[in-house]
């Protein structure tokens, strides 16, 4: 695992995220379940908890949005780039951007919606990029992940571990 | 005809390539990959690079392995931080 230059971290274990607009791809409460699930992922191997925000400025914006789209990073069309997020921190950083030009699914016929939050969560929360493909954070979407048993890899909680430690008792 | 389309396809193959180098190893966009250069270290070492962090075999060429991943969909953050 690896994180970003400096370590950033959030200096508070309970964090709050806001689903800001939807794709048409996906009915809204199909989005709603995909990135609740993916904190999950996070929330189960460390002291972090999330709680939802309807208005207002969250620790975690998130976004699906086509081409450029306000951060200098345009988005690429179809393929290729399918997100990216922030690393921790305030304004746009933590912040997770869906690129809208994907066919995003609850399963692996498009690209799965929930695989890819999970991913971009993980730089939310400060992990950079896995060399080891087994990974979650490993950079290269993987479509034949079995969704009914997904599980972090250990290199993925060893790397939030480092940041956060273990969930408190 | 198929000459053409086959030098089309490799025209395509190598802007991925070039892009796919800039965007997440940092290769200097003044580089150009695919001119003949004298000099084609910088290229090669980003090639290999790229083929170490993947878990690819380093070979410092383009092989048909090192393409297939190029071409698969994947997260926008660099895999080396400015």
């Amino acid at each position: 695992f690896s994180t970003f230059p400096g370590m950033p971290k959030w200096r508070k274990t309970h964090l709050t995220y806001r689903i800001v607009n939807y794709t048409l791809d996906l009915p809204r409460d199909a989005i709603d379940s995909a990135i609740e699930k993916a904190l999950t992922v996070w929330e189960k191997v460390t002291p972090l908890t999330f709680s939802r925000i309807n208005e207002g400025v969250a620790d975690i914006m998130i976004i699906f949005a086509v081409r450029e789209h306000g951060d200098f990073s345009p988005f690429d069309g179809p393929g290729n780039v399918l997100a990216h997020a922030y690393a921790p921190g305030s304004g746009i950083d933590g912040d997770v951007h869906f690129d809208d030009d994907e066919k995003w699914t609850k399963d692996t016929s498009g690209i799965n919606l929930f695989l890819v939050a999970a991913h971009e969560l993980g730089h939310s929360l400060g992990l950079q990029h896995s060399t080891n493909s087994e990974a979650l954070m490993y950079p290269v979407y993987n479509k034949f992940t079995d969704l009914a048993r997904f599980h972090l890899s250990q290199d993925d909680v060893n790397g939030i571990q480092s940041l956060y430690g273990p969930p408190t008792a | 005809y198929p000459l053409d389309r086959a030098a089309k396809d490799e025209d395509d193959s190598m802007n991925l390539v070039q892009r796919y180098l800039e965007n997440y190893y940092n290769l200097e966009k003044d580089v150009k990959l695919f001119v003949r250069r004298k000099d084609s270290a910088p290229v090669v070492k980003k090639i290999q690079e790229m083929q170490r962090f993947l878990g690819l075999e380093v070979t410092g060429k383009l092989d048909s392995d090192t393409l297939e991943v190029i071409r698969k969909p994947r997260c926008g953050i660099p895999d080396v931080g400015h």
